[in-house]
Parts: C-alpha cells; structure tokens; sequence
C-alpha cells in the first residue's frame, strides 16, 4: 500500500474575504455543500476559518459579525506532507479540516475528515 | 492488518426530540462539540438527523422551526457492519455520520468521518 500525501487527497477550498457578512458565509455553505470557509486576504493568503459549528455557534450566542466568529489561530497542512500526519493533527485539535498553505500561507486547498474517510472506501 | 467494524469507532450520539426548539439544538451542538444530532421518539428510535450544516441553512434561509430543517429519510449503520462499508456509503451520499441503529431503529450511536480518520492517524 503506497502512502497517500496531503496532495493526493487536497481539494478546493472553498474561501471568502474579511468583509463578507456572515449570512453570506452561511449561503456560501449551502450552495457549494462544504462546512469549512477559509478566510483569505486580497493576495489569497490565510486570515482564519469559519465552519458550519461556528455559524451554528452565532446562533446559539446571538452573535452577527464575522469578526466575532472567526477562528484566527488556524491548524494548517503543506502538499508533500503524508495524510497520516495531518490526519493525526486533525485528531489532537478535533477538528475536521486542515487548509493547505505554501511557506508565504497561500491557500492551495483544503483537506477534511470526509477526503480522508472517502480514502479507507475506496 | 485485522478490518475494523462500525463498533470499533461507534461514539454515543448526541440526541434531542421532535419538540425541541433549532436554539436548544445549536446550543447542544455547542456544548457537546459535535456536529451532528441525531433525532429520536420517546422510546429512543430513529426520527431523523440535524446538523450544524442544517442549522447554517436555516440561517440561511430564515426558517426556524425543526420541523423545517430536520432531515426524515435517515442513511444508518449497523453494529457489525466493516467500516469500509460505512466510510463507501458517507461517501455516496456527501455526508460525514451515519446513526447506528439496531433492527427495531433503536440508536445505538453514531459513526462519524472524523471518527473513521483518526483511525489513519492511530
Ligand atoms: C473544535 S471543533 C468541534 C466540532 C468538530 N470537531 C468540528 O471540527 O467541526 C469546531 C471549531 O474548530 C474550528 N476549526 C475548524 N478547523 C480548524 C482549523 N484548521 N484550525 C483551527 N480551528 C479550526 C472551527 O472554527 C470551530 O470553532
Ligand atoms: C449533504 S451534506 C453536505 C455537507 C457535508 N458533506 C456534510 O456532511 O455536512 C449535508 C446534509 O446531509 C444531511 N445528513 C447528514 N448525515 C446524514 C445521514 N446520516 N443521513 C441522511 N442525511 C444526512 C444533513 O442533515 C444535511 O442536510
């Protein structure tokens, strides 16, 4: 069984910008059916994430901005790294998604529990 | 390597009713820091799943009732099932838990994809 690499498994990430309105961010969860919005800057680079747990977090906290919302201290993975590493570091922060960044925090992608789960069904 | 069962990586399922309000909901997706709620009827059978997917689409689309957001037409595991079958059908059918439920549609738990990746990085 060869090792599978963050690459193998990385798909689009699905992002939004600082200024964009959280009902925004939560259309954008239901029309491209993803639970992970990747913030990024004016040069495509990491400023945090949001997820359908924060969204639903808002609600329950009867907060309305994205400022109050976003995580900013975000768990990242790099492309040549094995899926196993970032499946553990995923694991340790219960989290379910990792964007992928390059060495200036470009966002490439993104990997999530689900691309992993798909991998032991194929 | 010995073929893990759905049993193997079962958690308890978080659940709530058909009376309760999408704030008492979100509130217990926070508090529990999961995603999915599993809905059952007084005798704890299988009525339906919300998640925190579910819940950003009701914000979404300003709707506010469960009713209104619950998901009725369930896809479940069985106990003894491989989990390579549970991870094949999630993926089928884009989602990330299936309820486990016995013959009489009694939740026993939930398997999650987040459950099924931190077996890879075991
Ligand atoms: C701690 S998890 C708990 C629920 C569930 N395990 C999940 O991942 O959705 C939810 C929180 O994790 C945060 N989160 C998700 N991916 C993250 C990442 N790569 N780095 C940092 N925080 C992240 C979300 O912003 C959210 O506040
Ligand atoms: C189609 S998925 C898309 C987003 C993402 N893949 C996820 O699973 O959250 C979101 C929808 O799947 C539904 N869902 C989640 N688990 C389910 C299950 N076991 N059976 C049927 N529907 C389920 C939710 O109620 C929600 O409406």
């Amino acid at each position: 069984e060869e090792t599978p690499f963050v690459a193998n498994v990385m798909q689009e990430a699905v992002t939004c910008s600082e200024s964009e309105a959280v009902q925004a961010i939560a259309e954008r969860i239901v029309t491209r059916s993803v639970n992970h919005i990747v913030v990024v800057d004016g040069n495509g680079k990491l400023t945090g994430i949001v997820t359908s747990w924060d969204i639903t977090r808002a609600l329950a906290q009867g907060k309305t901005a994205l400022a109050d919302i976003v995580t900013r201290r975000v768990i990242t993975a790099k492309l040549n790294e094995p899926l196993e590493t970032a499946s553990k570091r995923m694991a340790q922060h219960n989290i379910s998604a990792l964007p992928v960044i390059d060495n200036e925090k470009k966002v490439l992608g993104i990997v999530t529990a689900e691309d992993v789960s798909k991998l032991l069904g194929r």
